[in-house]
Protein backbone atom coordinates (compact mmCIF):
# COMPACT_ATOMS: atom_id res chain seq x y z
CA UNK A 1 0.00 0.00 0.00
CA UNK A 2 1.32 3.59 -1.06
CA UNK A 3 0.10 6.86 0.05
CA UNK A 4 -1.06 7.12 -3.83
CA UNK A 5 -2.80 4.32 -3.37
CA UNK A 6 -4.42 5.16 -0.31
CA UNK A 7 -5.47 8.52 -0.79
CA UNK A 8 -7.58 6.60 -4.27
CA UNK A 9 -9.60 4.75 -2.19
CA UNK A 10 -10.49 7.20 0.29
CA UNK A 11 -11.26 9.38 -2.39
CA UNK A 12 -13.59 6.72 -3.57
CA UNK A 13 -15.07 5.72 -0.62
CA UNK A 14 -15.60 9.46 0.50
CA UNK A 15 -17.57 9.70 -3.21
CA UNK A 16 -19.77 6.88 -2.34
CA UNK A 17 -20.39 8.49 1.33
CA UNK A 18 -21.01 11.75 -0.26
CA UNK A 19 -23.88 10.36 -2.35
CA UNK A 20 -25.00 8.46 0.44
CA UNK A 21 -25.44 11.35 2.27
CA UNK A 22 -27.63 13.17 -0.53
CA UNK A 23 -29.90 10.45 -1.15
CA UNK A 24 -30.37 9.33 2.33
CA UNK A 25 -30.50 12.39 4.35
CA UNK A 26 -32.27 14.60 1.98
CA UNK A 27 -33.88 11.76 0.28
CA UNK A 28 -32.98 13.17 -2.95
CA UNK A 29 -31.14 11.62 -6.35
CA UNK A 30 -31.88 14.86 -8.37
CA UNK A 31 -28.78 15.19 -11.29
CA UNK A 32 -27.76 11.34 -10.39
CA UNK A 33 -27.79 8.85 -13.32
CA UNK A 34 -29.21 5.31 -12.29
CA UNK A 35 -28.25 4.20 -15.38
CA UNK A 36 -24.42 4.87 -14.30
CA UNK A 37 -24.94 3.44 -10.51
CA UNK A 38 -26.48 0.61 -12.11
CA UNK A 39 -23.12 -0.36 -13.98
CA UNK A 40 -21.01 0.32 -10.71
CA UNK A 41 -23.09 -2.21 -8.94
CA UNK A 42 -22.39 -5.02 -12.07
CA UNK A 43 -18.86 -3.57 -11.67
CA UNK A 44 -17.97 -4.24 -7.99
CA UNK A 45 -20.26 -7.26 -8.34
CA UNK A 46 -17.54 -8.70 -11.67
CA UNK A 47 -14.62 -7.37 -9.78
CA UNK A 48 -14.96 -8.64 -6.45
CA UNK A 49 -16.24 -12.37 -7.17
CA UNK A 50 -12.80 -13.33 -5.14
CA UNK A 51 -14.16 -11.56 -1.98
CA UNK A 52 -14.64 -15.34 -0.40
CA UNK A 53 -12.06 -16.99 -2.37
CA UNK A 54 -8.70 -15.05 -1.91
CA UNK A 55 -8.09 -12.94 1.45
CA UNK A 56 -5.59 -9.83 0.85
CA UNK A 57 -6.36 -8.04 4.04
CA UNK A 58 -8.65 -6.94 6.80
CA UNK A 59 -8.59 -3.51 5.32
CA UNK A 60 -9.19 -5.33 1.24
CA UNK A 61 -12.04 -7.11 2.54
CA UNK A 62 -13.29 -4.53 4.33
CA UNK A 63 -13.37 -2.01 1.08
CA UNK A 64 -14.73 -4.36 -1.03
CA UNK A 65 -17.75 -4.91 1.55
CA UNK A 66 -18.64 -1.18 1.65
CA UNK A 67 -18.59 -0.46 -1.94
CA UNK A 68 -20.85 -3.61 -2.68
CA UNK A 69 -23.31 -2.69 0.20
CA UNK A 70 -23.36 0.82 -0.60
CA UNK A 71 -23.33 0.54 -4.79
CA UNK A 72 -26.20 -1.77 -4.86
CA UNK A 73 -28.03 -0.14 -1.86
CA UNK A 74 -28.07 3.40 -3.89
CA UNK A 75 -29.44 1.53 -7.04
CA UNK A 76 -32.30 -0.24 -4.28
CA UNK A 77 -32.52 3.81 -3.19
CA UNK A 78 -33.29 5.69 -6.54
CA UNK A 79 -35.49 2.35 -7.77
CA UNK A 80 -37.68 1.39 -4.87
CA UNK A 81 -37.25 4.18 -1.92
CA UNK A 82 -40.81 5.78 -2.89
CA UNK A 83 -39.18 9.50 -1.59
CA UNK A 84 -36.22 9.53 -3.70
CA UNK A 85 -37.48 7.76 -6.57
CA UNK A 86 -39.95 10.45 -6.93
CA UNK A 87 -36.93 12.91 -7.52
CA UNK A 88 -35.04 10.70 -10.15
CA UNK A 89 -34.86 12.17 -13.59
CA UNK A 90 -35.96 9.11 -15.85
CA UNK A 91 -37.12 11.30 -18.86
CA UNK A 92 -33.31 12.69 -19.07
CA UNK A 93 -31.47 9.25 -18.01
CA UNK A 94 -31.83 7.83 -20.61
CA UNK A 95 -28.09 6.89 -22.11
CA UNK A 96 -28.30 3.63 -23.45
CA UNK A 97 -25.75 1.98 -20.70
CA UNK A 98 -26.59 -1.84 -21.58
CA UNK A 99 -24.89 -1.14 -25.06
CA UNK A 100 -21.73 -0.86 -23.10
CA UNK A 101 -21.81 -3.94 -21.15
CA UNK A 102 -21.90 -6.20 -24.02
CA UNK A 103 -18.78 -4.75 -26.13
CA UNK A 104 -17.16 -4.95 -22.91
CA UNK A 105 -17.94 -8.23 -22.49
CA UNK A 106 -16.54 -8.70 -25.47
CA UNK A 107 -13.47 -6.96 -25.23
CA UNK A 108 -12.85 -8.65 -22.11
CA UNK A 109 -13.29 -12.63 -23.85
CA UNK A 110 -10.41 -11.12 -26.52
CA UNK A 111 -7.71 -9.05 -24.15
CA UNK A 112 -7.11 -10.32 -20.94
CA UNK A 113 -4.40 -11.10 -18.71
CA UNK A 114 -5.67 -15.29 -18.03
CA UNK A 115 -8.31 -16.72 -19.57
CA UNK A 116 -9.86 -18.16 -16.70
CA UNK A 117 -13.68 -17.30 -15.34
CA UNK A 118 -12.74 -14.94 -12.69
CA UNK A 119 -9.90 -13.42 -14.35
CA UNK A 120 -11.94 -12.63 -17.53
CA UNK A 121 -15.11 -10.97 -15.96
CA UNK A 122 -12.58 -8.99 -13.38
CA UNK A 123 -10.85 -8.05 -17.02
CA UNK A 124 -14.48 -7.14 -18.09
CA UNK A 125 -15.19 -4.82 -14.64
CA UNK A 126 -11.87 -2.97 -15.86
CA UNK A 127 -13.63 -2.21 -18.91
CA UNK A 128 -16.82 -1.39 -17.49
CA UNK A 129 -15.81 1.25 -15.01
CA UNK A 130 -13.86 2.87 -17.68
CA UNK A 131 -17.07 3.98 -19.48
CA UNK A 132 -19.49 3.40 -16.53
CA UNK A 133 -19.22 7.69 -15.86
CA UNK A 134 -20.85 8.05 -19.63
CA UNK A 135 -24.84 7.96 -18.55
CA UNK A 136 -23.64 10.19 -15.71
CA UNK A 137 -22.13 12.87 -17.96
CA UNK A 138 -24.88 13.17 -20.55
CA UNK A 139 -26.85 13.89 -17.31
CA UNK A 140 -25.08 16.30 -15.81
CA UNK A 141 -24.72 18.09 -19.53
CA UNK A 142 -28.92 17.95 -19.82
CA UNK A 143 -29.98 19.17 -16.37
CA UNK A 144 -27.54 22.01 -16.91
CA UNK A 145 -27.21 22.99 -13.51
CA UNK A 146 -26.54 20.59 -10.45
CA UNK A 147 -26.44 20.86 -6.68
CA UNK A 148 -22.79 20.63 -5.21
CA UNK A 149 -23.19 17.49 -3.22
CA UNK A 150 -23.59 15.63 -6.83
CA UNK A 151 -20.76 17.69 -8.13
CA UNK A 152 -18.57 16.62 -5.67
CA UNK A 153 -19.86 13.44 -6.07
CA UNK A 154 -18.80 13.17 -9.94
CA UNK A 155 -15.45 15.28 -8.90
CA UNK A 156 -14.08 12.79 -6.18
CA UNK A 157 -15.12 9.56 -8.33
CA UNK A 158 -13.19 10.85 -11.33
CA UNK A 159 -9.88 11.36 -8.72
CA UNK A 160 -9.90 8.05 -7.36
CA UNK A 161 -8.96 6.39 -10.42
CA UNK A 162 -6.36 9.56 -11.62
CA UNK A 163 -5.07 9.13 -8.09
CA UNK A 164 -4.71 5.22 -8.88
CA UNK A 165 -2.66 5.67 -11.94
CA UNK A 166 -0.24 7.48 -9.65
CA UNK A 167 -0.21 4.58 -7.93
CA UNK A 168 0.77 2.45 -10.58
CA UNK A 169 3.27 4.83 -11.48
CA UNK A 170 4.95 4.39 -8.14
CA UNK A 171 4.46 0.68 -8.23
CA UNK A 172 5.98 0.01 -11.63
CA UNK A 173 9.42 1.93 -10.43
CA UNK A 174 9.63 0.22 -6.98
CA UNK A 175 8.36 -3.13 -7.44
CA UNK A 176 9.93 -5.61 -9.92
CA UNK A 177 7.93 -6.94 -12.44
CA UNK A 178 4.93 -4.50 -11.64
CA UNK A 179 3.06 -4.36 -15.34
CA UNK A 180 0.14 -4.37 -16.09
CA UNK A 181 -1.33 -2.67 -18.90
CA UNK A 182 -4.76 -3.46 -19.23
CA UNK A 183 -5.38 -2.27 -16.05
CA UNK A 184 -3.46 0.95 -16.68
CA UNK A 185 -4.96 1.78 -20.04
CA UNK A 186 -8.80 1.35 -18.44
CA UNK A 187 -7.86 3.27 -15.97
CA UNK A 188 -6.29 6.02 -18.22
CA UNK A 189 -9.60 6.17 -20.50
CA UNK A 190 -11.91 6.52 -17.34
CA UNK A 191 -9.54 9.52 -16.18
CA UNK A 192 -10.09 11.11 -19.52
CA UNK A 193 -13.37 10.63 -19.80
CA UNK A 194 -13.88 13.02 -16.61
CA UNK A 195 -11.73 15.64 -18.25
CA UNK A 196 -14.06 18.23 -19.44
CA UNK A 197 -15.82 17.60 -16.40
CA UNK A 198 -12.68 18.62 -14.26
CA UNK A 199 -12.00 21.77 -16.47
CA UNK A 200 -15.73 23.12 -15.62
CA UNK A 201 -15.91 22.03 -12.11
CA UNK A 202 -12.30 23.80 -11.63
CA UNK A 203 -14.10 26.87 -13.48
CA UNK A 204 -16.98 26.75 -10.82
CA UNK A 205 -14.24 27.13 -7.97
CA UNK A 206 -12.38 29.89 -9.36
CA UNK A 207 -16.04 31.51 -10.54
CA UNK A 208 -17.83 30.64 -7.29
CA UNK A 209 -21.09 29.86 -9.26
CA UNK A 210 -22.36 26.17 -9.27
CA UNK A 211 -21.50 23.77 -12.21
CA UNK A 212 -22.82 24.94 -15.00
CA UNK B 1 2.00 -15.26 -8.64
CA UNK B 2 2.64 -12.08 -10.53
CA UNK B 3 -1.12 -11.69 -11.27
CA UNK B 4 -2.29 -11.61 -7.49
CA UNK B 5 0.00 -8.65 -7.04
CA UNK B 6 -2.85 -7.11 -8.83
CA UNK B 7 -5.77 -8.14 -7.41
CA UNK B 8 -4.33 -6.60 -3.97
CA UNK B 9 -6.24 -3.49 -5.49
CA UNK B 10 -9.83 -2.21 -5.20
Amino acid sequence: MNIFRLAGDMTHLASVLVLLLKIHTIKSCAGVSLRTQELYAIVFATRYLDIFTSFVSVYNTFMKLVFLGSSFSIVWYMRYHKAVHRTYDREQDTFRHWFLVLPCLVLALLIHEKFTFLEVLWTFSLYLEAVAILPQLVLLQRTRNIDNLTGQYIFLLGGYRGLYILNWIYRYFTEPHFVHWITWIAGLVQTLLYADFFYYYFLRFIGGRGVE
Amino acid sequence: SENDVTKDEL
